[in-house]
């Protein structure tokens, strides 16, 4: 069961999360790069637009539910219109 | 459900597929019957054929790819990313893509099941997009269904026929259940290491202190064991979890079933003529497990291993005012809440009475 957000891997979850709404979340599709790393209300609303999708809690911010939703092998198409 | 900009469909109902590559994790047989199984998955939902060919190019073109294959989505090697496809189109439209990094299978624990992956691809292939509904086909996570009893749950039907119209043969679907629905009930409810498990058909709603409550297949956490759970309960002397179905039990430990299960109830002492267990909480201060039969309950000693002895006793004489037939029991800060249909009823085991207000049983799930 998911384990609670292990801190020590801030910036592996950042990485995960950002590298996750650029692949799915993303209307422009995977040629444009990804999400600009300080771009972070881009980064909030793209996770709550997921947090919406997968029914759980809206908050934008990175929480371990979140990330064990992220973590699921799942299909490759995106979430948004492309 | 929901369909991509500008809706694109097939514009005829005989649709031509193609297995263009195979895995050499699977028979050859074996991947065709899968994909051929998927196909029909949405066959009998709307009024289209698929035709199989094999020496010219179709429609839908499956094939098994690995990492970058060139078509603007890399996959990205085990795990993760499974699969993809292609709307409705000429040239790459329709077509679908397996990740040959992943472990395919016919069956649901080494590995990837076949037919659930194709089978959601194929309604991309088809026009579909992702479903929010979580009981979906179309949702984008991977769940393991049996494909020997798996169906397609309505939002996947709803949404085919809003594409391709009715079938001459009404189908209908599995709806995935409402947390807050007013007619929300419950088949089996108990506690796991803090957690709290509330079990409804082929689903369960997991609900964590910090994160709310969360709607899952019982089949993504423990892929052998049946749908409709009918009891469970928290063992705080074993730190696993066990769950009633008919005249059988199953222990759990985390993801483990543990070995020599599923066995039968009347291992535990229950005389033959009870067919099934309605409700079961443990008292984790006394170690004494209360079984709910009908309108009887039994009591079974965690310690000694033992059904008590002077039971079968009444529900009334000693839980007054909670009813029979009970659906579900559990133990919370030294009070037990039984739920019966849409109401759950807190008892107070000091004072042996019922304290109210009687409640709605979705409350416990934050509604």
């Amino acid at each position: 069961f998911a384990a609670l957000l292990d801190r020590g891997n801030e910036d592996e979850n950042t990485r995960l999360v950002k590298s996750y709404l650029s692949k799915f979340y993303s209307p422009e599709g995977e040629a444009v790069a990804t999400i600009n790393m300080d771009d972070d209300v881009a980064v909030t609303e793209k996770l709550k637009k997921m947090q919406k999708f997968h029914g759980l809690r809206v908050t934008g911010k990175i929480d371990a539910e979140t990330i064990a939703m992220m973590k699921r092998d799942r299909c490759g198409v995106p979430d948004v219109e492309q | 459900f929901t369909l991509n900009p500008g809706e694109p469909k097939w514009d005829r109902k005989n649709i031509t597929y193609r297995i263009v590559g195979y895995t050499p994790d699977m028979h050859e047989f074996y991947v065709e019957k899968a994909i051929e199984a998927a196909f029909k998955v949405w066959s009998k939902a709307a009024p289209l054929e698929f035709e199989r060919v094999k020496d010219k190019v179709a429609d839908i073109e499956l094939s098994f790819q690995r990492g970058d294959h060139y078509d603007n989505s890399p996959f990205d090697g085990p795990g993760g990313t499974l699969a993809h496809a292609f709307q409705p189109g000429s040239a790459i439209g329709g077509d679908v893509h397996f990740d040959e990094d992943e472990t395919w299978t016919a069956g649901g624990l080494q590995g990837h099941n076949l037919f659930i992956v194709a089978a959601h691809e194929i309604g991309h292939a088809l026009g579909l997009s992702h479903s929010t509904d979580q009981g979906a086909l179309m949702y984008p996570t991977y769940t393991y269904s049996d494909p020997r009893t798996f169906q397609l749950n309505q939002d996947d039907i709803d949404g085919i026929q809003s594409l391709y119209g009715k079938p001459d043969i009404p189908v209908r679907g599995p709806k995935t259940p409402e947390a807050c629905a007013p007619s929300t009930t419950f088949d089996a409810v108990t506690t796991l290491r803090g957690e709290m498990l509330f079990f409804k058909g082929r689903y369960l709603w997991r609900k964590h202190f910090q994160s709310g409550v969360q709607l899952e297949f019982i089949a993504t956490f423990w892929p052998d064991l049946p749908s409709g759970i009918q009891a469970a309960y928290e063992n705080y002397e074993t730190d696993n979890f066990v769950v009633f179905k008919g005249n059988k039990y199953w222990a759990l430990n985390g993801y483990a079933i543990e070995s020599g299960y599923p066995k039968s109830i009347y291992q535990l002492g229950f005389p033959k003529t009870v067919k099934r267990i309605d409700a079961v909480f443990s008292d984790s201060e006394s170690g004494k497990t209360y079984f709910f039969v009908n309108d009887k309950y039994w009591r079974y000693d965690e310690i000694r291993q033992s059904m008590e002895t002077g039971y079968p006793r009444p529900i009334a004489q000693d839980f007054k005012g909670i009813g029979k037939k009970i659906d579900a029991a559990i133990q919370q800060n030294g009070y037990i809440y039984f739920f019966r249909g849409k109401r759950v009823t807190q008892f107070d085991p000091r004072r042996k009475s019922v304290v109210p207000p009687i409640r709605k049983s979705n409350s416990w799930l934050n509604c």
